[in-house]
């Protein structure tokens, strides 16, 4: 089992990734964050939880309650909304050029 | 202000990707998963669920807590805007595999990787992992008593076996019913999430819709997958126990024979249902043969059932006891009879003993209300260990804490079993009334008694 756990906490690390929302126009009103998986990498393919979406929903929360609903259009939410996704480097990307004479450039402030 | 850490000694020293813009392509959501929710949480307010706040404010209004509960089901696909290198990014496109739904069986380790806090911090915080196994599955509701953080919403659920395969989102890490934590998070499986983008996808325009090319697809179905395997049949020898308005778990020590709680079947000849799920749900009238006095420290009863549990293998009593095993609870606790019993893992925390003779056992699995009598199991041997008898709680504070509790030692019941079994005597129960005072003490949780010092 040792092993295993090994190799499923490599393949975690590899897909895992966290996901902010916030408003283009209103920066100050703060983001809501939340991880996520990713499922592609070419074309970056991420899902992630619906929560952070609530405040941009153009119909607001009501349009998350319709029994019947199974998906709503990336439309559903507000033009201000931006996104961004942040993950770990893959050994590849490591080894590659993505990052290369820019360190630090990504440090968060906290 | 509380998260704000102190300078960390050593960061954990990993160059993180730049954030990359991203465009929303679909809110998605699981009919199923909402179904079950509703079925199992659906009293939310008369249960007094709650769950972990996706807001910044944890005191937000009623109406606040209302959308996070109508957002708890969805999920999100996006499309991540490709970097200056995306030409050259090697490797295969489809980062995960998917489990299929039903493949991962109930007490299946797995591991849980998100990110606390979600933005705060990444470098510090970004897929933190934590170990568990699957608790209880209600079609693609799953849950897990791997720990997670606010923040992990949305995070990957993956199977030990094979190696990380995704079997799950978190889709609340946090959970109190009547105020009391609940040490399980909230699952949503990943295969009908997949299915259901896929489907949505092909709705949207041609460009979008080429995207359902690039979702992962899902290992196997669940009845030929290379890697399922049984659930534990140790597991199947947990019932649920009802007398009168009281219910709570018990496990079956013989076909007609159930081992429970006073406090769940309290008073000796009267009728109780015992039901269980395994191998196939079944409800068994039956009758308290022996239940221990209120001053016996052990709170145990012993149920005869009308008619045999077929098909259940019985489990085999333990000798021996190691501190640190890893060991499992399995019983009905927070859900009862609307869910099958939750498997939670831990390992046992101490075995407390008196004149060298185990009467206590500690354990961090999580247990909840609901819980005692169930059994505790070594997933490793599959052997008896004991029956829940508590979990704690602060009477000072009214904290609960799920991951303390107290089982008692089935090696001081196998005697009194054995001996029934035999000659149908009840007569090595009522010794259980007569334990000596330090095991009295040891129950009562207060120190040992010291003895008397000389005043000379």
């Amino acid at each position: 089992m040792g092993r295993q756990w090994g190799l499923a906490m490599r393949a975690a690390e590899q897909v895992g990734c966290v996901v902010s929302a916030s408003r283009a126009k209103q920066p100050e009103a703060g983001s809501w964050s939340c991880s996520g998986v990713i499922l592609s990498r070419n074309p970056g393919l991420v899902l992630c939880h619906g929560g952070i979406f609530l405040p941009f929903l153009r119909a607001g929360s009501e349009a998350l309650a319709a029994a019947e609903a199974v998906f709503l259009p990336g439309d559903s939410c507000g033009d201000d909304l931006r996104l961004h996704v942040q993950w770990a480097p893959t050994a590849a990307d490591s080894n590659g050029r993505a990052d290369e004479g820019r360190p630090g450039l990504c440090t968060p402030q906290c | 202000a509380g998260l704000e850490p102190s300078p960390p000694a050593r960061l954990r020293g990993r160059p993180l990707q730049c954030p990359r813009p991203a465009e929303l392509l679909l809110l998605l959501s699981c009919p199923a998963f909402r179904a079950h929710f509703e079925r199992l949480f659906g009293d939310a307010e008369g249960e007094q669920w709650r769950f972990a706040s996706v807001a910044p404010d944890d005191e937000g209004s009623e109406d606040d807590e209302e959308d996070q509960l109508r957002a708890l089901g969805w999920f999100a696909l996006l499309r991540v805007q490709p970097g200056p290198g995306a030409a050259a990014e090697r490797g295969p496109a489809v980062a995960v595999a998917v489990a299929s739904p039903g493949a991962v069986p109930k007490g299946a380790p797995l591991l849980a990787c998100g990110s606390p806090f979600g933005a705060f911090c990444p470098d510090i915080f970004l897929n933190t992992l934590s170990r568990g196994v699957l608790s209880n599955a209600a079609g693609p509701l799953l849950l897990t008593d791997a720990r997670c953080l606010p923040g992990s919403e949305g995070g990957g659920v993956f199977a030990a076996r094979p190696a990380g395969t995704l079997v799950a989102l978190v889709a609340a890490p946090l959970c109190w019913k009547a105020r009391e934590w609940v040490g399980l998070t909230l699952l949503c499986a990943a295969a009908p999430l997949i299915r259901a983008a896929r489907a949505a996808l092909g709705r949207l325009r041609p460009s979008e819709a080429a995207l359902a090319a690039f979702l992962p697809p899902e290992l196997g179905t669940p009845r030929a997958l290379p890697f399922r395997s049984p659930e534990p049949s140790w597991a199947a020898a947990a019932v649920l126990v009802e007398c009168g308005a009281v219910w709570g778990s018990g496990v079956a020590v013989a076909p007609r024979l159930v081992l429970t709680c006073r406090h769940v079947a309290p008073r000796e000849a009267s009728r109780v249902l015992v039901r269980c799920d395994a191998p196939k749900t079944v409800a068994v009238w039956g009758r308290v043969l022996f239940a221990t006095q209120e001053t016996s420290p052990y709170d145990v009863a012993v149920v005869s059932l009308e008619e045999a549990l077929d098909g259940i293998a019985m489990p085999v009593p333990t000798e021996r006891f190691s501190e640190g095993e890893a060991v499992s609870v399995v019983a009905y606790g927070v859900f009862g009879q609307a869910c099958g019993p939750s498997v939670t893992s831990g390992i046992l925390s101490a075995v407390v003993q008196v004149d060298d003779t185990p009467v206590m056992l500690q354990t961090t699995c999580a247990v909840h209300g609901g819980s005692s009598g169930g059994p505790l199991f070594s997933p490793r041997s599959g052997r008896l260990l004991g029956i829940v008898a508590s979990n704690t709680r602060d009477n000072t504070t009214g904290a609960t804490y799920p991951h303390l509790n107290f089982s008692i030692p089935i090696t001081l019941l196998q005697p009194a079993l054995q001996r029934y079994g035999e000659t149908g005597d009840l007569g090595g129960f009522r010794e259980l009334d007569h334990a000596a005072e330090p095991v009295r003490v040891v129950w009562r949780l207060q120190r040992p008694l010291e003895p008397p010092r000389s005043k000379l």
